[in-house]
């Protein structure tokens, strides 16, 4: 995956972080901190689409070029710049009843990009 | 996702400023954390926390050490106190005995240990005082010379003297006895004090393997 640096229009990962404190949380959620979210976003040339994650290979490109050449305007586009990697986000809060939790939620924060 | 016949919302659509986009993004990512954790809305806290409890929480999440081994391998250090039972004693030499729980005995290795014991300098009295230390063990009946050694005695006081390796393995059998014998130009104007309030003791710094427990009284 590629992270979003000024000018590119590619499909990479933008850092966006919530820091809870900025958003009044931090009363009820204990840790982190924050919840680095990331997301998404960029321009997915059809030539890019293929497996997800290995859209920025060199290899796959040119394999997908070549796809794209055979099978254009059959497609139609559509190729999505979508999360390839995630992880958990582990949060210690306080719920409805001021007990204290621990959880996992899974897939929340967007570690790498890639064109679908 | 994408949509049939058009571009997918990451690639491009309408373009918000900068501080829509944010908002839309927090609005997001409050949205997703709320929905995962089953909540319509953000607990509001009915009553407070103690910090206590929030501490232990804490501690109990990050655990033990990366890296350290299971609690029941993990060798426990421990600090242990034991008080001088006073055996015959003369103006010249002081004989002390210190005792280890059956319990306790064995199972621990001794890394360090020390005898503190108070000295009473007599009026006009200061200068070296030389300190002969004799150790037996639980076995061995007999009183070897352990060490000398020379402490300079400026005041009343308790004053420390290290223990040797003879001494640390007689003492994590159960059994050690020692004899201080003073010696030099203090040994006439100094006493060792055996009372309650000054009474000898070794305190040892000792691991115990496995799960056995050692309080510290």
């Amino acid at each position: 995956g590629i992270d979003c640096q000024g000018g590119s229009s590619m499909c990479c990962r933008q850092e966006f972080f919530v820091d809870f404190r900025e958003i009044g949380w931090h009363d009820w959620i204990i840790q982190p901190e924050g919840y680095a979210m990331n997301f998404c976003t960029g321009q997915c040339p059809l030539h890019v689409a293929g497996m997800p994650g290995i859209a920025a290979s060199f290899h796959t490109a040119v394999l997908n070029l070549l796809k794209a050449n055979t099978v254009a305007g059959t497609a139609g586009g559509g190729s999505c710049c979508v999360p390839t990697t995630r992880r958990p986000l582990s949060l210690l809060y306080y719920d409805r009843d001021s007990n204290i939790v621990k959880t996992d939620i899974p897939d929340m924060v967007v570690e790498a990009c890639g064109c679908s | 996702t994408c949509r049939a016949g058009s571009q997918c919302p990451a690639c491009g659509g309408p373009t918000l400023d900068l501080e829509s986009q944010r908002e839309l993004l927090l609005d997001l990512a409050k949205r997703s954390i709320l929905d995962k954790l089953h909540l319509s809305q953000r607990p509001t806290l009915s009553r407070p926390v103690s910090r206590a409890a929030l501490r232990t929480v804490l501690q109990r999440l990050h655990g033990p050490p990366q890296g350290a081994p299971p609690e029941a391998n993990r060798a426990q250090d421990y600090e242990i106190i034991s008080f001088a039972d006073t055996g015959l004693s003369t103006i010249n030499q002081t004989r002390l005995d210190f005792y280890l729980s059956n319990r306790t005995a064995g199972v621990m290795e001794v890394q360090q240990a020390s005898l503190m014991f108070f000295v009473q300098l007599l009026p006009n009295a200061s200068g070296t005082l030389k300190m002969k230390v004799l150790v037996s063990g639980s076995h061995n009946t007999n009183l070897t010379l352990a060490t000398r050694r020379l402490l300079e005695v400026d005041a009343s006081g308790w004053y420390q003297l290290l223990l040797g390796p003879d001494a640390q393995a007689a003492y994590s059998q159960g059994h050690l006895t020692l004899e201080l014998v003073p010696e030099g130009q203090a040994a006439q104007g100094s006493v060792i004090l055996l009372g309650a309030a000054h009474r000898p003791f070794v305190a040892a710094r000792v691991r115990v393997e496995g799960k056995l427990r050692v309080r510290r009284r």
